[in-house]
């Protein structure tokens, strides 16, 4: 463990703890996508599938099961909370995320470290994850008003990543044989994604203004 | 030897 793998989960957890306090004490979604949030569901139902086989660490699988049991609440209480479902606008929310999730089970069945189902199931979260966030980007152009925590949670959510690849980058140098390259250029790829909502983020964090995506 | 997939990260 170094220190940015750890502030990379601790951004992440925080970018889930941001999503969950604003559901949960505001009982809104307004300005969320679901469909990222079940593809998330998706990432973490497939990525942890050792959680109960391979104990690593008590980290680990504190972490995990926190991710797991976030990410399903909260497409649970977007899908059935009486109050927080009324706030979803399934109207805008119209990202076919289908169509994400069988490219990328393709693509895993194709270029992958070992052909073996945990480690094919393992890739596909990968991919999965480097285009999860694009349903809720698009909500984001479409939402006019962006309000401020919708705003932290995606901002948190693109930070983590981009602490993964410093991480990526410090086991190479000092951990031998330390190679993953499907990893390394899908969460590189994932970081991309996030390129213009940083810049339009820290624009308006430093003209201190309403964040605005152009449409 | 089997290169046993190490998935040490989150």
């Amino acid at each position: 463990m170094n220190i940015f793998r750890l502030a990379g989960d601790m951004t992440h957890l925080a970018s889930v703890l941001v999503l969950l306090l604003k559901i949960h004490t505001i009982k809104s979604c307004a300005g969320i996508s679901l469909k990222t949030q079940e593809l998330y569901a998706l990432v973490f139902a497939t990525r942890y599938l050792d959680l109960f086989t391979d104990y690593i660490s008590l980290y680990n699988t504190l972490m995990k099961l926190i991710f797991l049991v976030s990410s399903f609440s909260i497409v649970w209480y977007i899908r059935h909370h009486k109050i927080v479902r009324r706030s979803y606008d399934k109207d805008q929310d119209t990202f076919r995320h289908y169509f994400l999730v069988l490219p990328c089970f393709l693509l895993a069945l194709v270029i992958n470290e070992k052909f073996t189902v945990k480690e094919i199931m393992w890739t596909f979260s990968l991919y999965l994850e480097a285009v999860a966030i694009l349903p809720q980007l698009v909500l984001l152009q479409r939402t006019r008003n962006i309000d401020n925590l919708t705003g932290q949670y995606v901002f948190l959510l693109g930070a983590y990543r981009s602490l993964y690849i410093l991480n990526w980058i410090y086991r190479y140098f000092t951990e031998p044989h330390y190679v993953h390259w499907i990893t390394w250029i899908s969460g590189l790829v994932q970081t991309l994604l996030y390129a213009d909502f940083f810049y339009y983020y820290f624009q308006s964090w430093k003209n201190n203004v309403k964040l605005e995506l152009p449409a | 030897l089997e290169t046993f997939l190490y998935h040490d990260e989150l």
